[in-house]
């Protein structure tokens, strides 16, 4: 899994 | 983006929209909870400082400036349009019992010491009880109006939608951020003595009404 810091969502 | 994710975006954006339709139709903000919309508004401060910085898409960058936007405009309605409607003496919630833990919270547990990332941490933590100055509200009046019903309904089925989008992003793209799933399930849990109300008595046409 992974634990990606990049925030895409609202 | 996947249609939860989407249905999500747009039940939360429906949410601010009721809201500030409710007030202006009205020209009244009674039984609005004035500290649950500014909580609101300093979650998308915090959470959408990423705008200077970092672009994910446009349709991404443009619901961040309408949500803030429409959350800023409401507040003014709230405190400075239509204040002498402003039921104050049943909005008393202490909010600072909200925002520091939150920051406490955030400082303890966050996916990088940074500035943005810290806000951006605090805004999830306070997203999720932001709402209990406004529960607190209706369970201390012991009645909401319909569409105050239909409004918490739209705030509180968004965060449950994306618990939904998150359990597929785990599946399709093996994604998985632990600190918006924690506290979006504790923003669920909170509204579900109030999702049983409105299901059993708002859509069969009663009023919201607390049992005495």
């Amino acid at each position: 899994v992974t634990v990606r810091i990049e925030h895409d969502e609202l | 983006m996947n249609i939860f994710r989407l249905l999500g975006d747009f039940s939360h954006l429906g949410a601010i929209i009721i809201l500030l339709l409710k007030i202006w139709k009205t020209r009244s903000c009674a039984g609005v909870s004035g500290k649950s919309v500014l909580l609101y508004a300093i979650v998308f401060t915090c959470r959408y400082l990423d705008l200077f910085t970092h672009f994910v898409s446009l349709y991404n960058s443009v619901m961040k400036i309408i949500y803030l936007v429409s959350t800023y405009f409401t507040l003014f309605l709230i405190y400075r349009k239509f204040k002498a409607t402003y039921d104050r003496n049943h909005d008393t919630f202490r909010i600072e019992f909200l925002i520091l833990p939150s920051a406490v919270l955030a400082l303890l547990w966050n996916h990088e010491y940074s500035v943005l990332e810290i806000l951006w941490t605090f805004s999830i933590y306070l997203e999720s009880v932001a709402v209990l100055p406004q529960l607190f509200m209706v369970s201390k009046t012991g009645e909401a109006e319909t569409i105050t019903s239909h409004y918490l309904f739209a705030l509180g089925i968004y965060r449950f939608l994306y618990i939904l989008n998150w359990i597929y992003r785990y599946y399709t793209e093996n994604f998985i951020d632990w600190i918006s799933v924690v506290a979006g399930v504790v923003q669920t849990v909170l509204y579900c003595d109030f999702f049983y109300l409105y299901i059993t008595k708002v859509l069969k046409g009663k009023k919201l009404s607390l049992p005495a």
